[in-house]
């Protein structure tokens, strides 16, 4: 029996908003 | 005509190394192209999204959040050397959408459209009950404080009679028993002695001063304290530094600057 491999890698979610520097207005 | 195909884009990370570079140059774009009120500092990026151009190079294209710094932004002190305006001076953050070319590893910005705006009187009072409250640089009280302090300066001042350029912050007290306002001030070729009219005194170029001062009512009457840093050549001889004063100038950490 073939076992099908782990489908395409889900695409990268962009990480956004960045790191905070200071404070939140 | 079919319309051009859009050029290939890439999502990158708000933090990778070469956006943060790109929002980098829009900060010191948005700093060099503004001639009234702050510094502002990178605070966060919101967005980004890189488009391929034709026939180089790379166009970035995104959300920077910024924090107003408590730098003027004709005092020649290095943003780095800047102190962000804290939540409890009433910070003002600016929001800005830019477009940033990357093109043989140089970051030049292709435009920049930004809007501060300040904290909200509520979320200054969360963190703080009886701290002073941004008030409109128009209003009565202000402008009353800008000219007693410039007065009380000038009075002190030995070599060069100085005018007003621009108010630049201010803020009320609770129960408006003190105004606190910051402004810029411009050495001219008259001598405080001899004004007669203050219209006649011309400007010297490129020589600033950057004043702070508190007015504050008290029965009968009212004190005003206040201390500049003149920025430039201009020439300085140290005055009596009023005793009270709000936060002073610090010494003088760049050339050309000089607390009186």
């Amino acid at each position: 029996p073939v076992i099908p491999g782990p489908g395409p890698a889900a695409p990268a979610i962009p990480l956004c908003p960045g790191r905070l520097r200071h404070f939140k207005i | 005509a079919r319309s051009p195909l859009p050029s290939p884009v890439r999502d990158p990370n708000c933090d990778d190394p070469d956006v943060e570079q790109a929002a980098l140059a829009a900060v010191q774009y948005v700093n060099s192209n503004h001639r009234h009120g702050y510094k502002y500092t990178l605070n966060q990026i919101d967005k980004v999204r890189v488009y391929q151009r034709r026939p180089a190079g790379e166009v970035y294209s995104m959300e920077i959040d910024l924090l107003e710094t408590t730098c003027h932004v004709l005092d020649p002190t290095p943003l780095e050397n800047c102190t962000v305006r804290q939540l409890i001076e009433h910070a003002v953050e600016g929001d800005c959408d830019v477009s940033v070319l990357k093109l043989d590893n140089q970051f030049v910005v292709l435009n920049a459209k930004c809007e501060s705006s300040p904290d909200s009187a509520e979320d200054v009072r969360k963190v703080c009950l009886d701290c002073a409250l941004l008030a409109p640089l128009n209003d009565t009280k202000v402008l009353h404080a800008v000219d007693a302090a410039l007065a009380a300066f000038n009075a002190q001042n030995h070599t060069s009679y100085f005018k007003l350029l621009e108010i630049s912050r201010a803020q009320l007290a609770p129960l408006h028993s003190s105004v606190y306002v910051e402004f810029v001030v411009v050495p001219t070729d008259c001598s405080p002695k001899d004004v007669a009219d203050p219209a006649v005194c011309n400007l010297l170029a490129d020589q600033y001063g950057f004043c702070k001062a508190t007015l504050t009512e008290k029965v009968g009457g009212e004190d005003v304290a206040a201390s500049c840093t003149v920025f430039g050549t201009a020439p300085v001889v140290p005055g009596p530094q009023p005793d009270g004063v709000g936060p002073t100038v610090g010494p003088t950490v760049a050339a050309g600057r000089h607390p009186v």
